[in-house]
């Protein structure tokens, strides 16, 4: 199964 | 600041309000900017709005406005189709003044909405170079949309040289559509276009992608841009002023 990943793992860090 | 169409104004409010009901906007002297995530933070939406894209436009000092869309959309609601729209702030005020004139200067309504303390976060968007680059009319793409979530709750994004593919599974069954890249283009905004670099193949939330959708009539083309484990981007652009993106993160394995 897939689950929805979190749009702030991708880009807080930047 | 002021737009003869304000209609312009309007389509925008209507393309994020269902993603993010109240957000903060950023006004300086280069133009309008927001940021904001939905709440389950999933998806962002980035708007730019260039003050050279204004009939007139004026900003003393940098100033956060906290609005809701949602109520900003009712008044918007209320608009002539070809009323001009002035939004203004004044100094030390807690409310946003939106007038509306019609087009032959025999109506003006004025409506004042009071601003809000929200707690706004912002994100660093970097630069990215994606492995893939799409560009189809976005009436196109809501359709897609539309048609994959009859099958199932997400959609797969395949690339090719020869075109993409979209594909939704559920308990139904399956469907997919493809586009094949235009060869002969004629009407630029009929195309479909596809730069690749590499191949993708990546799994959204069709909820998400719809809720995009809601922005398409600012503009009539889409541009996606997909690299794999990274975000989608979705972006309408906002004719000579600027653009309104969505960023979503893709869905992955368990």
């Amino acid at each position: 199964g897939k689950r929805q990943d979190n749009i702030r793992a991708y880009f807080e860090n930047f | 600041a002021r737009l003869l169409h304000g209609s312009i104004f309007a389509k925008v409010i209507e393309g994020l309000r269902e993603l993010v009901n109240e957000a903060t906007w950023e006004c300086s002297g280069n133009g309008i900017t927001l940021q904001a995530m939905d709440s389950s933070h999933v998806a962002l939406v980035s708007l730019v709005m260039r003050s050279e894209g204004f009939e007139s436009y004026r900003c003393d000092r940098n100033m956060s406005l906290g609005i809701s869309l949602v109520s900003m959309s009712k008044v918007l609601k209320t608009m002539g189709k070809d009323d001009s729209l002035t939004i203004r702030v004044n100094d030390d005020s807690d409310s946003i003044i939106i007038a509306m004139e019609s087009q032959n200067q025999d109506k003006f309504a004025d409506y004042e909405l009071r601003l809000m303390d929200l707690d706004s976060e912002h994100l660093g968007i970097p630069d990215t170079d994606y492995s893939c680059a799409i560009k189809m009319p976005s009436s196109e793409f809501s359709r897609i949309c539309r048609d994959m979530s009859i099958m199932g709750d997400s959609v797969l994004i395949c690339t090719t040289k020869e075109g993409v593919k979209f594909s939704a599974k559920g308990d139904l069954g399956q469907g997919s559509i493809r586009l094949v890249q235009t060869t002969n283009i004629e009407k630029e905004e009929e195309a479909v276009i596809i730069e690749m670099k590499e191949a993708v193949a990546l799994t959204f939330a069709v909820r998400y992608l719809s809720m995009f959708c809601k922005a398409a009539p600012l503009s009539p083309q889409v541009g996606l841009s997909l690299s794999e484990d990274t975000p989608l981007m979705c972006e309408f652009k906002i004719a000579e002023m600027g653009h309104v993106r969505f960023y979503l993160a893709p869905k992955i394995e368990d």
